[in-house]
């Protein structure tokens, strides 16, 4: 594994293993013991930790920003950008007026690796693992589709009853320790203001519905914010972006990471599709991290921003 | 370790919502071992599919006596995934 003295000495520009992004996460909070915290929110099916990184300058369970990255374990640039904008936040904190002000009011939480046996399995045995690892009884297939298994239209269409399908739903909504992990800890802090999943790839910010029709209470609002936000990250290299409900713009998914939040109370609940270069799909050159990174993390100032400038 | 040697990933653009609706008919085709890297969604969008090497033929015999385009985004996944691996060892050393 890479030899890492510091954060500083961390190779951004470069894939990672599962053991070298824990061990950066510990490097951090060591280093910045007064902003940042690991916290250990639940275990996967094959028993790896899950952790998420805390952001904070103090008080208790003030309002919040969650950003989730990796869900599906294949979509490496994911968890790529979610190391580099850790470590922006990190350095950002005292130095730019926006980061540190937002820290002076609120939380942010952080998961890099939100499927780590997926994740751990695409740098072992299959590169393009999307699922979980979790064993279906009755079935040879392994796997479940964590954004299909959320509480949230789940069973509808746009999922599959099938195991061996990569969009299988499970056999109920929250059977993914993975996704359960994450819906006890929201439910429990009970504070969070925003809620951010990033996946990739095809260049989309979207909003609430994926599993119907019906709008969003507040689709006026988070329609003119993912414009805001999308037109700010073509500022950096003139990236192009698509947006709107995830059912208008994509296609019927239910069982979705961003309409359960929505459900919640989380009102700006966004998903993103990174990146797409037209040639490499979910294999991205590591040389595109650091561009996809700055230019994503120009979107999520916007939100968290708006979500600070509105409180609710 | 799975290897995906002579697996293609084909873009293909669709000119219409029936062409949509074949590409949703193939995604079906559980045999095929089809991998919709971006699913079929609007004749304005392409669609990616990673093809299996032993199901190639089938496909593109498909694609082409329905008339739907394609170009092959990615001729050989195998090659790219170890370009990647030899990436990842590299900036390590």
């Amino acid at each position: 594994t890479e030899q890492m003295r510091n954060t500083n000495s961390f190779n951004y520009a470069s894939y990672h293993t599962l053991d070298e992004i824990y061990s950066w996460m510990d490097m951090l909070v060591s280093e910045q013991s007064n902003l940042v915290s690991k916290i250990h929110i639940g275990s996967t099916f094959e028993n790896r930790p899950i952790y998420i990184l805390k952001f904070s300058t103090g008080g208790t369970k003030r309002p919040a920003i969650w950003i989730d990255t990796g869900i599906h374990s294949r979509e490496w640039v994911t968890q790529a950008s979610g190391i580099w904008m850790a470590k922006k936040i990190a350095t950002d904190y005292g130095k730019d007026a926006f980061i540190t002000s937002i820290l002076n009011e609120m939380d942010i939480f952080i998961e890099i690796v939100t499927n780590p046996d997926g994740f751990y399995f695409t740098h072992t045995k299959n590169r393009m693992w999307r699922k979980t690892r979790s064993t279906n009884s009755g079935s040879s297939c392994v796997g479940v589709d964590p954004n299909r298994n959320w509480d949230a239209g789940f069973g509808g269409a746009g999922a599959s009853s099938n195991p061996c399908s990569e969009t299988y739903r499970g056999p109920r909504a929250n059977s993914e320790s993975e996704v359960k992990s994450i819906v006890d800890f929201v439910k429990s802090h009970g504070n969070f203001k925003a809620f951010i999943s990033i996946h990739s790839y095809s260049q989309m910010l979207l909003y609430p519905y994926g599993y119907t029709k019906t709008p969003a209470a507040d689709q006026q609002e988070l329609d003119n914010l993912a414009k805001k936000a999308i037109d700010a990250l073509s500022t950096l290299y003139g990236t192009s972006y698509r947006y709107g409900s995830i059912i208008n713009t994509i296609y019927q998914a239910s069982g979705g990471t961003i309409d359960w939040t929505y459900n919640q109370g989380i009102k700006y609940s966004y998903t993103f599709e990174l990146r797409d270069t037209g040639r490499y799909g979910f294999i991205l050159p590591a040389n595109q991290i650091i561009p996809t990174a700055q230019e994503t993390w120009l979107a999520i100032k916007t939100i968290m921003e708006h979500t600070y400038n509105n409180p609710y | 370790q799975k290897i995906f040697v002579g697996d293609q990933v084909l873009r293909i653009a669709t000119k219409d919502v029936e062409q949509i609706t074949l590409l949703k008919d193939l995604e079906e085709l559980e045999h095929l071992e089809l991998d919709f890297w971006k699913g079929p969604t609007h004749p304005d969008f392409p669609t990616d599919v990673h093809v299996p090497f032993a199901s190639l033929q089938a496909v593109k015999v498909f694609l082409e006596s329905n008339n739907i385009q394609y170009s092959i985004m990615i001729e050989n996944l195998q090659s790219i995934v170890e370009e990647e691996k030899i990436q990842i060892s590299r900036s390590r050393s």
